[in-house]
């Protein structure tokens, strides 16, 4: 019994065919394994689209807010920009209270002149609601940390705020020169050098250069030689950046000649006083004559 | 099932080459996206 059971399990084929058989499952599993790759690439492919649909939803749904949030900044900006005071003090109040300031500012930079020095001005006239902005760079002393820049001008300060997402302190001033000049000023500190502030004026001055006021009391004086601001030291008369006497546009009011002469008093002053000018003015001369006499040889 | 195993690979192919548009497509708008969200912070 065990010899023909086992017998029977013998394998008596003679396998005489040609190897069709095994090519066509060979075939059947190399193309069973490809479908499956298939299909694991497609259901992938399908994840991925999914998630690229929702990433990028998220990132126009972050990028929308984003503008939004810039936008209202702006608007908030705006507003505070034009908006009157809501807590405003007496006119007289005001008026003591900005020349104790400049007095008391007077005072720390005619100490602090000498140290203030040639500083870059990055004048960028934006036209924002057809009003010519212009930015100015004042540099200080480290130590004072009031809002006050000394441009010629009365201002009257109507504002001052800090917020969280722009921490350093800015002051807002109107011009009390005129009532019916509009110009206002925003100064704050820059953010990459305390010492320097940044005032942003908006508007144009619809009268002159507040002439009552003395020329010894130790103002800044800057002057525009092209793009940079230098301090006008001892000058004999007060200055103001150029960049705002430019934008003077109603000459009815203002005695022009007076203001030219002002300038150019202002330039001269300032251009004497500067050694590196008088140096470079002394060698242009100097070598001016030596081609002269060279020539003339 | 009917398609050969040269077709499936064609096909195949295709997919790759798909999925790979899609994971640098993906990986760009990651990009951004994180850029967009550092600067909010």
């Amino acid at each position: 019994m065990d010899q023909s059971s086992s017998s029977s399990f013998v394998d008596t084929s003679l396998d005489l065919t040609i190897g069709v058989t095994r090519m066509r499952v060979k075939e059947d599993s190399t193309t069973s394994a490809l479908v499956d790759e298939l299909n694991r690439v497609s259901a992938e492919n399908k994840k991925l689209s999914e998630m690229l649909t929702l990433t990028c939803e998220n990132y126009n749904v972050l990028r929308k807010q984003l503008m939004e949030y810039v936008n209202k900044s702006n608007n908030v900006t705006e507003r505070d920009q034009t908006s009157p005071p809501k807590k405003r003090k007496s006119p007289a109040r005001d008026d003591a209270v900005s020349s104790a300031v400049i007095g008391g500012v007077s005072e720390s930079s005619s100490t602090d002149q000498d140290g203030q020095y040639l500083c870059k001005k990055k004048q960028r006239e934006e036209t924002v609601v057809k009003e010519k902005v212009s930015r100015v760079y004042y540099k200080t002393e480290a130590s004072d940390t009031t809002l006050v820049v000394k441009d010629g001008y009365q201002w009257r300060k109507y504002g001052q705020k800090v917020t969280r997402d722009n921490p350093s302190p800015r002051a807002y001033f109107k011009c009390a020169c005129a009532p019916s000049c509009s110009v206002k000023k925003k100064v704050q500190r820059s953010v990459e050098d305390q010492s320097v502030l940044v005032a942003t004026y908006e508007g144009e001055h619809n009268h002159p250069i507040p002439s009552q006021i003395d020329s010894n009391n130790s103002l800044n004086r800057y002057i525009s030689l092209g793009d940079y601001m230098a301090p006008a030291k001892g000058s004999s008369s007060l200055a103001e950046p150029v960049t705002e006497s430019k934008k003077v546009t109603s000459p009815s009011r203002i005695d022009i000649p007076e203001v030219q002469k002002l300038l150019v008093e202002q330039m001269a002053s300032s251009l004497t006083k500067d050694p590196n000018f008088t140096a470079a003015l002394a060698a242009a001369v100097t070598g001016r004559l030596y081609q002269q006499n060279q020539t003339e040889k | 099932k009917d398609k050969s195993a040269s077709e499936l690979r064609e096909e195949l192919n295709r997919v790759y080459s798909e999925n790979k548009k899609i994971k640098e497509m993906l990986e760009t708008v990651c990009e951004k996206y994180y850029a967009l969200h550092h600067h909010l912070e």
